[in-house]
């Protein structure tokens, strides 16, 4: 069983490193197993470099710089493991549009090379836009959610009406 | 395989018989807070063979079912399906024969889950072998469930190494 | 102390329960201090019923609806500590239009009660419109922050560019 | 009292001479993810009397000096000022009489943290002091920092508990 956590560590790891590159458009990023007698401090560790900064653990980046970057490792855990189906329920919110433009093209580019589909929880206004189609949750009985089809012309509209 | 249908009865804010088509690419989610998204996640979650009811917010596991609101009764059971396509027959013995699987879980008041796949009663361990071929499960990377980004960025290393080794 | 602290939670509890109808528009939620031999249990308990749905512990409410209670109790704890400026940074990521509407307009009503000086930092679009003045955060030389000052038809501008 | 006004000089990305007016109302910030919105949070907290490098996301204090880039040379030294109106006389003693009151915190290598009021030195404790009175101070409930809301949702009731306390 270490034996398996080693290799995926390494295949994991291999995925983050050239995600995180695809979404920050350069920089680096690794991930480290750390051995510590120090409960705290052992475990996965993740070190990041945006572009044009320095390389920092994931706690000293930017709220959306962090949320990029779990971003980079939840995908590479997904690529490591693939699956018919990828869920993503609001991982976009701290992210401003240049980044959730970055997340779209790879969720695209994900859908070309292996014919995943994927369920996309959003209020983000870009990610709506995106979608390849648009379904409406809305609760007009108190208590009672109905699910309703939104219409690309509609999406559209939605996309300018919801301010995130 | 691939994921075609999610229709779910009786589950949660989702009173009423409603059916989401999960078509190719990227299908988009979107509405007011509080008005049932992550209710649908937990749905696929569930019918995949989740087991723990704090993973679902809820304390037990019948905590899924329709609770009831002032205009319309509690209910006593939910069900949720989830339908495939298997043309590619990828999926794994004893189902790949069959062109589309239809995996149903139910859960009545004081009566349990009980799972069925093409209208046949199975174990939850059934369930689990068949995801997990799949590479899909309820603990799968696959579910990115809300508030998981802020997790892997607060947990100590020790807990987000948990995670990795959950996904393997 | 444990006398001080009983009055805090009170005056507290008070704002709480009416900031919490006012950003619900209905509803009922309020603090509860929990004595326990569970440490796991003790502590500070929140509960609260938005409009039309049933009481629970805010563990189960869904991501926006905890946000907003949050943001309820937050300002309770402010209007119980008033000051001459609040900060807010990035409050509003998980909240849809119209609870944003009512975080705003809670904020102005603050203000024309007490002349607090708000800094309010925020991606949302809606967030934007309603602000007095914008001042823009840009790194054009990278690592390098530099602060402008954005003007209202700008404002207006980014704030439909600006899709959260 | 009212605050005015905030300056920044060499703190963090800030490396350039930086004003901030802060005008009655609501004072927006926006700007793209990393750009150093949540520094200027950090600016302000950190010239109340901030003693942690920790709640400022820094292992030791003088993590809050530029640090230099690729074409800028990292500084020794940061400083902070924040310029609050006293016209309304109600700022403690001794600082009661005068109608504009400038707070400034500068920090050197190898050298810690300096205060000065009006341009005269003063302890790191006189300004806990005059930012105590004013109800505000740097663990005050009117600084609610990123990810605040997530704690206050996530933690404990007994951290929750601290928190009530901490803002009493
Ligand atoms: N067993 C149940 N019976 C009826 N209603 C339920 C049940 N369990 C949860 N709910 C309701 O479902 C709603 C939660 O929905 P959900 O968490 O899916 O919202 P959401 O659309 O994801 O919102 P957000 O955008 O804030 O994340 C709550 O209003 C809750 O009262
Ligand atoms: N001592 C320092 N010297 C130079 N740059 C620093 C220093 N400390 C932090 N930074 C930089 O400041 C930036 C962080 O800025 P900040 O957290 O304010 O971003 P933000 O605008 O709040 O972003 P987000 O929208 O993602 O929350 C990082 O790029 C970091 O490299
Ligand atoms: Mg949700
Ligand atoms: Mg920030």
């Amino acid at each position: 069983a270490k034996e398996r956590l080693a290799i995926a560590f390494t295949r994991v790891d291999g995925h983050f490193q050239k995600l995180f590159a695809t979404l920050f458009e350069g920089g680096r990023a690794y991930l480290e197993m750390l051995e510590s007698d120090d409960p705290l401090e052992a475990g996965l560790e993740i070190y990041a470099q945006p572009p044009g900064k320095s390389l920092q653990k994931l706690s000293l980046l930017s709220g959306g710089e962090q949320t990029l970057t779990a971003t980079a490792l939840i995908f590479a855990m997904f690529m490591t493991n693939p699956s018919p189906i990828c869920v993503l329920d609001e991982i976009d919110a701290p992210l401003d549009d240049a980044n959730v433009d970055r997340v779209c093209s790879l969720m695209e580019k994900i859908v070309s090379e292996t014919e995943t589909r994927f369920i996309v929880i959003t209020h983000h206004r870009m990610t709506m836009a995106r979608m390849d189609r648009l379904y409406g949750v809305t609760m007009g009985e108190r208590g009672v959610s109905q699910l309703v089809s939104v219409d690309m012309a509609l999406q559209e509209e939605m996309a300018l009406n919801e301010s995130a | 395989v691939t994921f075609t249908k999610l229709k779910l009865y009786g589950f949660k804010s989702f009173v009423d018989k409603t059916e989401l088509e999960i078509g190719a690419g990227l299908n988009g989610i979107v509405g007011p807070n509080g008005c049932g998204k992550s209710n649908l996640v937990e749905a696929l979650r569930w019918v995949m063979g989740e087991k723990s009811a704090k993973n679902m917010r809820g304390s037990g596991m019948e905590d899924v079912i329709f609770a009831g609101t002032s205009k319309r009764p509690a209910r006593n059971m939910a069900e949720v399906t989830v339908i495939m396509d298997n043309n590619d027959q990828s999926a794994p013995a004893p189902f790949n024969t069959a062109t589309e699987i239809e995996i149903n879980r139910r859960i009545e008041k004081d009566k349990g889950s009980q799972y069925r796949v093409n209208g046949k009663a199975v174990r939850a361990r059934d369930v689990n072998l068949l995801f997990a071929d799949t590479m899909t499960g309820a603990n799968s990377p696959a579910l990115v469930s809300q508030g998981r980004i802020t997790e892997i960025i607060m947990t100590k290393p020790a807990d987000r190494r948990k995670i990795l080794e959950d996904s393997a």
